[in-house]
């Protein structure tokens, strides 16, 4: 029930790797 | 947890998933889409901060069209630190701890348990940010809002500034100027709506327009490659 569906999960994980890759180059 | 500041902003979790999409073979999976909404605001003389894919589909329960997340891809912006809050007021102080919180739990349910105790969320949620994830949460009838009403017509919208924003009939548009965004386009594609939004006012142009189309043709026939 706490599944996140496909699309979004896809999209979440390619925003949290960014989000560190700005937190790492800031 | 992820839900709009905004009380009137419909939320609705849908089960839509573009993987199920064979029409075209590969031309419409995950990383095509992140490739593509990559390659329009990464490339672009302009300074979008994020790139959003709605994804049509029918809902035959209630016989109505919808638009749902397809894909999205952040960019960020010039000015990260923007928030609605003032830095160091309990109001900031609370709205941090709730964002950081979602995002360690959505972090948490994605790649486990951190082991390492090292903080997995960092830094603030910017509104912005915050906008962009909230997004993933909400659909739209077709003919409503923004993206709805671009893909019911088949004309992109293109609303820039704040006094634009404010009064476009459409609670997106206002979710997105509280949350420091000044430009929100909207532009049909093949099946689904291109959204594009910046921190900064970016007048009306065609270059940006003709780039949607030709990177989100989903008419061209390329043996399912994607071109």
């Amino acid at each position: 029930s706490r599944a996140v569906p496909l699309a979004r999960k896809a999209s979440l994980v390619k925003f949290l790797e960014k989000r560190k890759e700005r937190m790492i180059n800031t | 947890q992820l839900q709009p500041s905004s009380s009137a902003t419909t939320t609705t979790i849908t089960t839509n998933n573009i993987n199920n999409d064979t029409r075209n073979g590969s031309f419409f999976n995950q990383d095509s889409l992140q490739q593509r909404l990559q390659l329009l605001i990464d490339g672009s003389m302009e300074s979008w901060t994020y790139a959003i894919f709605w994804q049509s589909s029918f809902e035959p329960v209630s016989n109505t069209s919808m638009l749902g997340w397809g894909d999205g891809y952040y960019r960020g912006c010039e000015d990260e630190k923007k928030t609605l809050a003032v830095p160091g007021t309990e109001e900031y102080i609370a709205v941090q701890a709730h964002r950081k919180n979602v995002l360690r739990e959505l972090n948490s349910l994605i790649s486990g348990p951190s082991t390492s105790g090292e903080d997995s969320v960092g830094d603030e949620v910017t509104d912005t940010e915050w906008f962009f994830l909230v997004s993933m949460t909400q659909s739209f009838v077709t003919g409503i809002g923004l993206p709805g009403m671009a893909f019911f017509t088949g004309v992109p919208s293109w609303v820039a500034g704040t006094d634009q924003l404010v009064s476009t009939p459409c609670e997106r548009a206002r979710h997105a100027q509280v949350s420091g965004m000044q430009t929100l386009v909207c532009v049909p594609v093949g099946n689904g709506v291109v959204e594009l939004g910046s921190t900064e006012i970016i007048f009306q142009n065609s270059g940006i327009l003709n780039k949607v189309r030709l990177v989100f043709n989903f008419d061209v026939q390329d043996g399912g490659g994607g071109g």
